[in-house]
C-alpha cells in the first residue's frame, strides 16, 4: 500500500487548496517557523481519525478550519483527503483508495471513502490492522519525545498491541 | 492474544537492543514487562549509553532521549513495517554526527516504508529523495514551493 | 508593593511589544492581568505573529512558542538585566532566519548582561566571543577542551 | 557584578575537575549529545540554591554525585563553585566572592561564602535583589519553552515578583 497524495482546503492555514505528491522514499518538508509544515502532519492525522482536539493543537473542534488571516475571511469547511494506492491491505476491493474528512463550521463532519460517506468506526476500522491504527507511533509530531519516554508503563502497552 | 503478544514483544525488544546499539555505536537497551499479568502488564523501558552506568531515563541528554525513541520507532517498523511514518522535527535535539546516524536510518528502512518528515535541519535534507518547501508569503495563508536542496538552506 | 509591581508589569509589558515585533518582523504581544486583585492576579500572555489571526498560544507553531518566550526574556533583560543568563538550547526549533535574529538581540544585550549559550546551530556559534567544547572521550566523564569556530561543527 | 569562573567536581558527569573561565559577551558550550553540556547548567542552577532534584533531571539527591562509569568508581562527594567579581551588587564587602555547595553521598550538605560555612537562605538571600533569584528566568533548561508558556497565569506572577 503506498501514499500516494494530500489535498488539504480550508483546513488551519491552507486557505487555499493544496496537493502534495508521495512517492516511495523519503520526503522532507521544510520551510520557515510558523509556515504550516506541523499543520500538514495535523492534517494527515485528523483524515486517519483523531478526535482528540488538544492533539491538533485546538481547542475546540472548528479551532482546525481556517479562522482568517488580515487578507481572508474565515472559511466555513476543512477538507482532507488522502489518496492510496491499495495492494490488497486495505480491506476494499479498489485499486485507488480514497479517504476524506470533512468538518463545517456548524459542527456536522463527515467521512468519505471513495466519494461514499461512511462512519468514522469504517476508517478506523479499515486502518486497524496497517500499523496506521490509532495506538501506532507512525505519526510522531513535534516535541512529543518527553511525552512518549514519561508515560505510564501501561499507556505504552497500546503501541505493543498495535503492533502485535 | 497472550502468545501472539508475547512473540511480538520478544521480537520488538530485540530489534530494540540492535538499533539503539547501532545508533550509540553499542551499549544496552531493553524492555520489560512490569506488573502481574501479561494481559495487564505495562512496559518498562531501561537504556545504557555505550561506557555508562545503567541509569533512569530522566538522567539521560535531550539527544540521547530522542535517540532511545529512534531507536524504538525503528524496532516497531522492522517487526511490522507500516506504510507510511511522518516525523514533525524528530532531529532537533541531535547534534552533527547523530543526524548522519539518523538519515542511515531513514536510508535503510525506506525500502519498507515512505517517511514524511519535517525538518530544519541540512543533514536530513540531504538524506530526502523529495523535498517539498511550506511558504507563507500570502498573509496567513500556507502555500506548497518546489524547492531545490541548495536553496533549501537549513545547518 | 502594588505600585512597584504595575510599574514593573507596564514597563515589561511596553518591552515585550517591542521585543516581539523586532524578532517576528511585526505583530502585536500584550501581557494582561488576570483575576480581582492585583496582589494575587495571574498573568495573562496573549501574542498575534504578523498578518495572523489572535489566536490560542497554543495553535502557534514550535517556533513561534519559542520566539515569543524569548521576546519575554528580553524584555525582563530590558526592565532589569541580570547579571548572567545562561539559555539550554533555547534555539532548537528556530529556522535560520530566526537563529539569525536571535543572535542579534544576544549581540545587543551582551553590552548588560553575560550569556551562557549551550547549542548545536552553527548561526549561534557565530555570534559567541568565547566557544568552550565539552567532550565524553574518557568513559562516562566529561572534559573540557578549546574549540575554534570552524572545527566546532554546527549547522 | 560579574561571573568569572565555574569550578565543578563529582557533580553528575565531572568525575575530574572541570574549570571554565567566563568573560563579558557571550560564551558559547558545544559538543556531542550526551557529552555533559546541560551538566554544566544544572551545576549553575544547583549552586545558586536549586532544592528540587527533578529540575536537576533526578530521581533522589544523591543522582548529582558521579555514580560511576565502566572505567571510573562512583565518587563520595559532589562540589561546585561559582566565582564572582563583585561590584557591589552582592551585599558582602568582599571584591571576589566565591559561592561553594558540597554533597556528601551520606546526604550531608554544606554551603559557604568565601570559604565560611553558611545556610541555604543565606544563599537565596545574598542572590535575591540581583535578578538570579528563585523565580528569575535568568536561567532557561533544556526544552522548557512548552512549560513556561504552559504554565497557569499565577504561576507566572512569581516572574514579575522577582523582576519588580
Ligand atoms: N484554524 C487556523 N486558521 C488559520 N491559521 C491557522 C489555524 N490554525 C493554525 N494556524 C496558523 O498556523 C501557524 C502554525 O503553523 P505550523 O505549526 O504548521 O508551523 P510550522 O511550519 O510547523 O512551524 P515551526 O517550524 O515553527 O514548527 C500558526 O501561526 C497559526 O497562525
Ligand atoms: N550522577 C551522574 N554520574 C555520572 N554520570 C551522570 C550523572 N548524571 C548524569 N550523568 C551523565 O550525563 C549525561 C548527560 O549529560 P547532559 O545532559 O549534560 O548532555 P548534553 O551535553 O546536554 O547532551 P544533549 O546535547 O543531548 O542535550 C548522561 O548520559 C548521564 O550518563
Ligand atoms: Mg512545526
Ligand atoms: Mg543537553
Amino acid at each position: 500500500m503506498q501514499l500516494k497524495r494530500l489535498e488539504a482546503y480550508g483546513f488551519k492555514s491552507f486557505a487555499d487548496k493544496i496537493e502534495i505528491e508521495f512517492h516511495p522514499g523519503i520526503t522532507a518538508i521544510v520551510g520557515p517557523n510558523g509556515s504550516g509544515k506541523s499543520n500538514i502532519t495535523d492534517a494527515i492525522r485528523w483524515v486517519l481519525g483523531e478526535q482528540n482536539i488538544r492533539t491538533l493543537r485546538g481547542a475546540k473542534t472548528e479551532d482546525i478550519i481556517f479562522a482568517g488571516s488580515s487578507t481572508r475571511k474565515q472559511l466555513g469547511v476543512a477538507e482532507v483527503s488522502l489518496f492510496f494506492d491499495n495492494d490488497g491491505t486495505l480491506p476494499l476491493d479498489y485499486r485507488e483508495v480514497v479517504v476524506t474528512r470533512r468538518l463545517y463550521r456548524s459542527g456536522e463532519s463527515e467521512f468519505q471513502i471513495n466519494g461514499s460517506r461512511c462512519r468514522l468506526k469504517d476508517i478506523h476500522q479499515m486502518f486497524a490492522d496497517t500499523g496506521l491504527g490509532h495506538g501506532s507511533m507512525s505519526i510522531i509530531g513535534q516535541n512529543r519525545i518527553d511525552s512518549i519516554l514519561n508515560s505510564k508503563p501501561e499507556e505504552r502497552r497500546v503501541f505493543f498491541e498495535e503492533a502485535a | 492474544m497472550t502468545k501472539e503478544f508475547k512473540k511480538a514483544f520478544a521480537d520488538i525488544q530485540a530489534y530494540f537492543q540492535e538499533s539503539f546499539a547501532a545508533l550509540f555505536g553499542g551499549g544496552n537497551a531493553e524492555l520489560s514487562l512490569s506488573g502481574e499479568s501479561v494481559l495487564e502488564a505495562g512496559i518498562e523501558i531501561s537504556v545504557q549509553p555505550p561506557d555508562k552506568k545503567r541509569q533512569n531515563l530522566s538522567v539521560l541528554s535531550g539527544g540521547e532521549r530522542t535517540l532511545t525513541v529512534i531507536a524504538l520507532l525503528f524496532a516497531f517498523l522492522r517487526y511490522r513495517p507500516s506504510p507510511f511514518s511522518v516525523f514533525d522535527e524528530i532531529d532537533a535535539p541531535l547534534d552533527d554526527a547523530n543526524i548522519a546516524r539518523f538519515g542511515k536510518f531513514l536510508k535503510e528502512y525506506a525500502k519498507h516504508t515512505q517517511f514524511i518528515v519535517v525538518t530544519h535541519r541540512r543533514g536530513t535534507m540531504e538524506q530526502a529523495d523529495y523535498l517539498y518547501g511550506v511558504t507563507m508569503e500570502d498573509a496567513g495563508v500556507s502555500r506548497l514551493v518546489s524547492v531545490r536542496l541548495d536553496t533549501a538552506g537549513g545547518e
